[in-house]
């Protein structure tokens, strides 16, 4: 209790009994549509299931959780007070459970304007659950709306919480895991520097190395995508059976992408032209595409790279001779001393192909035939025998 | 309620009131209250808050105040 106390979750008291709960949503919004809101609720519900064996259907009649939007007085004696202010509130479990908003509230889906629905949405099933709010600032449960952030996640100390009430997550429930049919001899990410290993499985990559883009999944696969095939590396080169079809994995996504990215929500980003998707494993992840300038403000279209640097664990998107720095937590996310030169990363060239950080921790710089391996300490291209830049077949491909 | 408007007194007391920080007042009268337990209740807002702690109705605490919030307490029973 004294101002030194560990700044943590808190516990209100009770918790449900049950694991598999259902709700309904008796009132809504005016300014959203229906299945919209039915798809946000959801979502919001999910990100507990994601840590917990909670599962949370939607059904009609009694239900353990009713959700309503309400204006000012709503028959509770908690009234609500017009736009700003109280945005929301809910019961602990021993109350009911029940969650009510402010119809009076701009919500919103995806956008930086108005109040995002999912994010308060998902604070408030944390109080339904029988969380109460944290002192830890970037925890889901404080009490403040911290604005859109469109790589949203729990934060630790939320899943502390929830753990604590429920325990730790055992089966597979919920938002389906991706059914990644590479489930096969993936290797473990258990990585060296790629060795030469001359590979039987397909040889397109000898031939022309220069690629699209290149991840790494959740899982811990890595990804080359070129055109409208991708392939999967192995720990010395290319996996067997590849190259398979992007829109036959990856469904919904075109081919020919720009740039990508998995951030630490395990969430993967693609970029082309103007637009971008954002996939859980290999399942969209919502209503994609968006618009670049939507989700990511202040970043350019016709990206050529982006990645998750391992200095900082911060988004760089990379155009040209120029680079920005997005950091989803700051407003605005896109600080205005960006662009930057990519001169800065000595030894790193212009109008790069791709660039990701590998399950080794280093960052690869890759440009037509060549890769770059970047030195964080140095700030600078490795400076090793046989230098840098060096050949992606040999090194990546197998060749 | 205050919106916006940096509240004063009387708006941060039915601030701490309503989130937990102040014995709750009935709706049609309010009570006196001596200064001590005021100023440790904004004492823990402050705390709860991450904001600098000093018992004073400052402008930080002014501003968080007015911030969009949950209107579940922050001190539950």
């Amino acid at each position: 209790t004294g101002d030194n106390r560990a700044k943590r979750y808190a516990l209100q008291g009770s918790r449900w009994k049950v694991k598999d709960l259902t709700y309904k949503i008796s009132k809504y919004p005016s300014k959203l549509k229906r299945a919209e809101v039915d798809k946000e609720i959801q979502r919001a519900f999910d990100v507990w299931t994601g840590y917990t064996d909670l599962t949370f259907t939607p059904k009609s009649g009694q239900v353990h959780i009713e959700i309503r939007f309400e204006y000012g007085e709503h028959g509770d004696g908690d009234p609500f007070d017009g736009p700003g202010g109280t945005l929301a509130h809910a019961y602990f479990p021993v109350f009911g459970g029940d969650a009510h908003f402010d119809a009076s509230e701009a919500w919103s889906i995806n956008s930086y304007k108005g109040t995002n629905l999912f994010q308060v949405a998902a604070h408030e099933f944390g109080h339904s659950l029988g969380l109460s709010h944290s002192d830890v600032r970037q925890a889901l449960m404080a009490p403040f709306y911290r604005g859109y952030d469109p790589v949203f996640d729990l934060d630790t100390d939320d899943i502390e919480g929830i753990q604590a009430l429920y325990g730790k997550k055992t089966m597979k429930t919920g938002p389906r895991f991706g059914d990644d049919d590479d489930q096969d001899g993936g290797f473990d990410g258990s990585h060296d520097v790629p060795s030469k290993t001359p590979s039987s499985a397909d040889h397109s990559l000898c031939d022309d190395p220069k690629f699209d883009t290149i991840f790494n999944s959740a899982e811990g696969y890595t990804y080359v995508f070129k055109g409208e095939k991708y392939w999967k590396l192995t720990e010395n080169s290319v996996a067997p059976g590849y190259p398979k079809l992007i829109s036959d994995n990856w469904i919904g996504l075109p081919g020919n992408i720009d740039a990508s990215f998995t951030y630490k929500n395990g969430k993967t980003y693609f970029f082309k032209g103007s637009k971008y998707w954002r996939y859980k494993g290999k399942r969209v992840d919502g209503l994609y595409p968006k618009e670049i300038s939507e989700g990511f403000t202040g970043i350019p279209d016709d990206l050529d790279a982006s990645m998750v640097w391992s200095g900082n664990g911060k988004i760089y998107f990379f155009k040209g001779s120029k680079f920005w720095r997005f950091d989803p937590s700051q407003r605005p996310p896109v600080k205005s001393t960006y662009p930057k030169p990519i001169s800065n990363w000595d030894g790193v060239p212009n109008n790069l192909n791709a660039v990701f950080q590998w399950t080794n921790g280093y960052t690869y710089f890759f440009k037509d035939n060549a890769y770059y391996r970047f030195n964080d300490r140095a700030f600078a291209v490795d400076a090793t025998t046989p230098a840098f830049p060096r050949s992606s077949a040999y090194w990546w491909f197998g060749c | 309620k205050f919106v916006n408007a940096a509240p004063s007194d009387s708006n941060a007391l039915l601030y701490l009131s309503q989130f937990g920080y102040l014995a709750p007042s009935k709706g049609n009268s309010s009570h006196l209250m001596d200064e001590k337990t005021y100023r440790k209740a904004i004492e823990d807002f402050q705390a709860f808050a991450g904001l600098e702690v000093t018992g004073e109705l400052d402008s930080d605490t002014q501003k968080t105040m007015v911030l969009p919030r949950c209107g579940v307490k922050d001190k539950v029973g």
